[in-house]
């Protein structure tokens, strides 16, 4: 038997929007260290890994783990029923191929349920071995998604370098060229708007926007993004969620042939 | 033209 209350149901919902761009069916993994969810794009160049810890629900029951196969977009179609103060139950029966979704108006006085057909999907576990990068950088979540968002419209690649200058954004294409900067910055009012970058040593890689972008859904879940580099690594792009856990995205880099 | 990698690469299965 399985029975989460997640108070700000809200929070699924902008999970979900984060993941299915990226993701059209993921097995949701349930176990006493709480809800998570590894999945990779269908082209196997990007990885998705989301966990909530089970602390961060006002109840968690999850008596054995359990694994339950769901298409993200119908799961978002359900979730998207529910109010934005909605609190929202999962609940699901041992050996049942059904989930259900319970939303909870704050003032309890409507009350829906939602069951959702679960699927079997095969997927593998990969082991993410921990890793020294080689740079660190976080910045506010909004400036990334704008750096993403306005090179997609010059080229198709990134190259992100990391310096003692800052770290640079650089793409190329038909039309032209373009470089962003950003430099270390701690002197802001507010901590979420500060850039901080931690290098061990200068890297630089290229990275496919397109994944970056779809990345970038993620940003109504955090204020911050952290970019982990490392050359012949994956980057890691990483989004706290506040009390609960964290939604990491890992994308290959492209290299030259 | 940079060629992309993929994930398998870098992590295996557990």
């Amino acid at each position: 038997m399985l029975e989460l209350r997640l108070v700000q149901g809200s929070l699924l919902k902008k999970v979900l929007d984060a993941m299915r761009e990226l993701v059209n069916d993921a097995n949701f993994d349930c176990s006493a260290t709480g809800f998570s969810l590894q999945a990779m794009d269908s082209s196997h160049v990007a990885l998705v890994a989301l966990l909530l810890r089970s602390e961060g629900f006002e109840h968690y029951r999850c008596d054995r783990n359990l694994s339950m196969g769901m298409n993200l977009n119908n799961m978002s179609k359900m979730l998207r029923c529910a109010g934005n103060d909605d609190i929202i139950t999962i609940k699901a029966d041992d050996g049942t191929d059904s989930v259900t979704f319970m939303f909870e108006s704050p003032n309890q006085d409507k009350i829906a349920d939602f069951e959702m057909k679960l699927m079997d999907i095969d997927s593998e576990h990969l082991g993410i071995p921990d890793a020294e990068y080689q740079a660190i950088v976080r910045m506010p979540s909004s400036e990334f998604a704008r750096i993403c968002k306005d090179l997609s419209s010059i080229g198709d690649t990134v190259v992100i370098s990391v310096t003692k200058e800052g770290v640079k954004f650089s793409t190329a294409g038909d039309i032209g060229t373009a470089n962003i900067v950003c430099r270390q910055n701690k002197t802001v009012d507010k901590p979420e708007e500060a850039t901080i970058i931690e290098m061990q040593e200068p890297v630089s890689l290229t990275f496919a926007l397109r994944y970056l972008n779809s990345f970038t859904k993620a940003t109504p879940l955090s204020d911050t993004v952290t970019i982990s580099l490392s050359s012949e690594l994956p980057v890691v792009v990483e989004y706290k969620i506040a009390e609960m856990g964290y939604i990491r995205y890992y994308l290959a880099p492209k290299i030259e042939e | 033209k940079p060629k992309q990698q993929v994930i398998s690469r870098f992590f295996a299965p557990k």
